[in-house]
C-alpha cells in the first residue's frame, strides 16, 4: 500500500507542470524515503531528476518500493481539477494497476477523486557522476526565467559565461545580438530573493539550447531560488531546491563547436 | 554553429 497526503497539494501540480514539457511518461519510484523520478526527454538532450522526501508530506506510507508508471499529460489534466488550496492524497495498492488522486477543499466541503491507469514503462536510471563544478551561480528563479524568455527572441543558443565580472548570457541570431550580465550582489543590501551569488573556481563558457532552459524555467513557481552549476564540457545542472520538500534538477548537454 | 550533444555521451544507464 502506498499513501501520501499533502496539505500544500499545489506543489504536486507545480511539479508536474515543470516536467510535462520534457517528459511524456515516467516512473515515479516510491519507497519509504519518498518519491523519485528520473527521466530523459525523447531526444536524450536533457534529464529531469525529481526528489520528494517522505518527511515533506503530511502523511506518507509506502509498504513496498515500486515504480508507478504514469503518463504526465494525463496526470496534468487530472491535476487541473485540483484547486490551489486543496489537500491532495495519492494512493496505490501494491499490486494494483491504477493510482488514485483525491482532492479535498480546505474546508472539507468538496471532495473529488480520480483514478488513472498505470503504465509499464522501461525503467531508465542513469549514473550521474558527482561533479566538482567550476562555477555555481545562485539567483532568483523568476529572474532566470525572465532572462531565458527575453533572450529567446533573438536566437536559439545562449552562451553562458561565468567570469570575474559576473555571469553573462549572450545570444546572437539573424536579427542581432543580445547580452545580459548578472553580477554578484552579496556584498550589498539586496533582499534575499534577489541575491546573486557567484562561486567560481575558474572561468567557464558554454553554449546551451534556450528551448530546454525555457522548459526548465517552468519550475520557478516551486521556489524562489535556482542554482546553475557549470564545468567545461559537462552537462549544465539547473537545480531548484524546494524547501522542506525536495528538489527538481535538470541536466542539459552542452552544444559543442563543430 | 555549435552542435547539440546528447546526454548519452555523459551518463551511462545503470
Amino acid at each position: 500500500m502506498f499513501e501520501a497526503r499533502l496539505t500544500k497539494g499545489e506543489l504536486i501540480k507545480k511539479v508536474i507542470e515543470a516536467l510535462k514539457d520534457l517528459v511524456t511518461e515516467a516512473n515515479f519510484d516510491i519507497s519509504a524515503t519518498g518519491i523519485q523520478l528520473q527521466a530523459m526527454d525523447s531526444s536524450h538532450v536533457s534529464l529531469c531528476a525529481l526528489q520528494m522526501k517522505a518527511e515533506g508530506f503530511d502523511h506518507f506510507r509506502c509498504d513496498r518500493s515500486m515504480p508507478l508508471g504514469i503518463n504526465l499529460s494525463s496526470m496534468s489534466k487530472v491535476l487541473k481539477c485540483c484547486n490551489k488550496d486543496d489537500i491532495v492524497t495519492l494512493k496505490a495498492e501494491d499490486d494494483g494497476d491504477s493510482i488514485n488522486f483525491m482532492f479535498e477543499s480546505k474546508d472539507q466541503d468538496k471532495i473529488s477523486d480520480f483514478e488513472l491507469k498505470l503504465m509499464d514503462i522501461d525503467s531508465e536510471h542513469f549514473g550521474i557522476p558527482d561533479t566538482d563544478y567550476k562555477a555555481t551561480v545562485t539567483m532568483s528563479a523568476s529572474e532566470f526565467t525572465r532572462i531565458c524568455n527575453d533572450l529567446s527572441i533573438l536566437g536559439e543558443t545562449v552562451a553562458i559565461s561565468v567570469g570575474k565580472d559576473g555571469v553573462r548570457f549572450s545570444v546572437s541570431g539573424e536579427m542581432g545580438t543580445g547580452n545580459m550580465t548578472v553580477r554578484d550582489n552579496t556584498s550589498s543590501d539586496t533582499k534575499e530573493a534577489d541575491r546573486v551569488e557567484i562561486d567560481m573556481e575558474e572561468p567557464v563558457n558554454l553554449n546551451f539550447a534556450l528551448r530546454y532552459l525555457k522548459s526548465f524555467a517552468k519550475a520557478a513557481p516551486l521556489t524562489d531560488r535556482v542554482s546553475l552549476c557549470l564545468s567545461r564540457d559537462v552537462p549544465l545542472l539547473v537545480k531548484y531546491e524546494i524547501p522542506e520538500f525536495g528538489s527538481l534538477s535538470y541536466y542539459l548537454a552542452p552544444k559543442i563547436d563543430d | 554553429t555549435p552542435v547539440q550533444n546528447d546526454l548519452d555521451e555523459f551518463y551511462a544507464m545503470v
